[in-house]
């Protein structure tokens, strides 16, 4: 996806994270909505909310459901990995909101 | 789920305020 909005403040997402963004990103966006899900256990959907949220580097709301954490603990090594998050990685994020509900199972 | 995945991700805003809630 081609994003060219550098006046955004809110970004909310549901569904399977497979997109890329390009362009002016979202270094403006203060809050953020995520209620991500995956089918199957590969790594794209990981990586590709990975690569959103270390593009958020001004966020400062972040609201995520319990499926979003189930994606993220698919790549926790890139979590820990500070050669590949960059050091801005949710760095001015100042209340993170987590929503139970049941999570997939099977994977 | 594995343990600790909110300490990671906060690993940089550890002041940040968590709320956990019921849908």
């Amino acid at each position: 996806i081609e994003l060219s909005a550098p006046s955004l403040c809110i970004f909310s997402f549901m569904g399977t994270p497979y997109q890329k963004f390009r362009g002016s990103g979202l270094s403006s966006v203060k809050q953020v909505n995520i209620d991500a899900e995956m089918l199957a256990n590969y790594s794209v959907p990981p990586l590709a909310l990975l690569s959103w949220l270390s593009g958020l580097v001004n966020v400062k709301s972040l609201t995520v459901s319990a499926s979003t954490l189930q994606v993220l603990s698919f790549a926790p090594d890139y979590l820990k990995d500070e050669q590949l998050l960059p050091s801005s990685f949710m760095r001015s994020l100042k209340s993170l909101k987590v929503k139970l509900k049941p999570l997939s199972y099977g994977l | 789920m594995p343990n600790g995945i909110l300490d990671l991700l906060l690993h940089n805003s550890p002041s940040a305020d968590v709320d956990i809630v019921e849908c």
